[in-house]
């Protein structure tokens, strides 16, 4: 495993957590979107199919609970726990805008013609754009919490460290997953005007605030 | 196997 994926999957984790972190201690899952969590569950559901059939490695075996977990918690908080906090008149973005056209592209797309495969790459294709709605939902109040910044900071840069180890891999492995890789550089680009708006203004102990 | 290659990452 290279430096770059530890480092990524770390900054997966941290996002992951900060995220419950937020919810649980203010009892609010004010600002997030419901509708992006809700797909990042089906993402990690649909990826890790193969968690009982194929064993790579205790780290990897561990990372695919911890995510599948972690999620399905969030999306208790949001949608039972604390759905009175939840703004759903602002988690506007229609899902199957983006679940349908990634099922279609999986099943033009894939390594093999089999559940599991078409599986694999729905989940990829979804993951790519399952932020869709929180940046939208940003764009659209405005602005969000700083600890709302940190998350989808750390989650940003999971990718974009991924991107780091797919050119490692290729030149030191000859490891190349064009899937994967596609899907990556899109997730990493959708969070680019993002990423300008934390370094500009968070870092500078300000506000994430979209202007008019 | 099913997989045409192993899904190693995460």
């Amino acid at each position: 495993m290279t430096l770059f994926r530890l480092a990524g999957d770390l900054s997966h984790v941290l996002a992951i957590l900060l995220l419950l972190y937020k919810i649980w201690t203010t009892k609010s899952a004010a600002g997030i979107s419901g509708k992006t969590q809700l797909m990042f569950c089906m993402v990690y559901v649909t990826r890790y199919l193969d968690l009982f059939t194929s064993f790579i490695s205790v780290y990897n075996s561990t990372m695919k609970v911890l995510f599948i977990s972690a999620s399905v918690a969030t999306v208790y908080l949001i949608y039972f726990k604390f759905k009175a906090t939840y703004d759903g008149n602002h988690d506007t973005f229609r899902m199957e805008f983006v679940i349908v056209p990634a099922l279609i592209l999986a099943l033009i797309w894939n390594y093999a013609f089999t559940f599991f495969e078409i599986s694999w790459a729905f989940s990829i294709f979804l993951e790519a754009v399952a932020i869709l709605p929180q940046l939208f939902m940003v764009t659209k109040t405005g602005e969000a919490e700083n600890i709302t910044s940190h998350y989808l900071f750390a989650l940003g840069s999971y990718r974009a460290l991924y991107i780091l180890n797919w050119i490692d891999r290729y030149y030191f492995e000859g490891h190349w997953d064009p899937i994967a890789v596609t899907a990556g550089i899109v997730q990493t680009v959708l969070y680019g005007d993002f990423f300008y708006l934390y370094f500009t203004r968070v870092i500078k102990g300000r506000k994430l605030q979209v202007l008019p | 196997g099913r997989f045409v290659k192993t899904h190693d990452e995460l």
